[in-house]
């Protein structure tokens, strides 16, 4: 464990904390994507399908849970839940999640570490779901970005926390340059490609983020 | 059984 990667995992957390804040407390999720919150639930529940299998460490389990029950939680909110899902705006929520889905399955098929694991005994099956979900969780904002752009007035806690969710990859690309200086042979291309996307699909609201926050104006992005 | 380094990361 480093740092940035510590950073990373707290920062992770927070974002998660805002969203549940907001829509536990104001019982609204105004400006969220459902379609977004449901891509990570099936990101987390894809990437650790191990969860007790492979035990690592009381902090390793105990974030995983969190993610886990959190993710879940949010999206039964914004679906079930009868005051909060009257704040949902699907008609700005268009995004379709397959178009996502399906390419990150087939070019986990044809794209993944097991064949430079061939010694490990982790089944296919799992390596084929892991690397599913680092290339989904890349993309998995996208819908959360195109709603934010239809939004005019995107409020404080939705801006904060995409800031957040797009800061936690930033600090694991940290994390993983630390690693290669500090850990011989740790070397992950898939890991590495895909978290540096993830971070860039997060450029341009990085850029009107800090923008809105340097001139003290409300969070807008361009139609 | 040996574990896949990368999986000690959430």
């Amino acid at each position: 464990m480093n740092i940035f990667r510590l950073a990373g995992d707290m920062t992770h957390l927070l974002s998660v904390l805002v969203l549940l804040l907001k829509i536990h407390t104001i019982k609204s999720c105004a400006g969220i994507s459902l379609k977004t919150q449901e891509l990570y639930a099936v990101v987390f529940a894809t990437r650790y399908l191990d969860i007790f299998t492979s035990y690592i460490s009381p902090y390793n389990t105990m974030m995983k849970l969190i993610f886990l029950g959190s993710s879940f939680s949010i999206v039964w909110y914004m679906r079930y839940h009868k005051i909060v899902r009257r704040s949902y705006d699907k008609d700005q929520d268009t995004f379709r999640p397959y178009i996502l889905m399906l390419p990150c399955l087939i070019l986990a098929l044809l794209i993944n570490e097991k064949f430079t694991f061939k010694e490990i005994s982790t089944s296919f099956f799992l390596f084929v779901m892991w690397t599913f979900s680092l290339y989904l969780e890349a993309v998995a904002i996208l819908p959360q970005l195109v709603m934010l752009q239809r939004t005019r007035n995107i409020d404080n806690l939705t801006g904060q926390y995409v800031f957040l969710l797009g800061a936690y990859r930033a600090l694991y690309i940290l994390n993983w340059i630390y690693r290669y200086f500090t850990e011989e042979h740790f070397v992950h291309w898939i890991t590495w490609i895909s978290g540096l996307v993830q971070t860039l699909l997060y450029a341009d609201f990085f850029y009107y983020y800090f923008q809105s926050w340097k001139n003290n104006v409300k969070l807008q992005l361009p139609a | 059984p040996l574990r896949q380094p990368m999986h000690d990361e959430l």
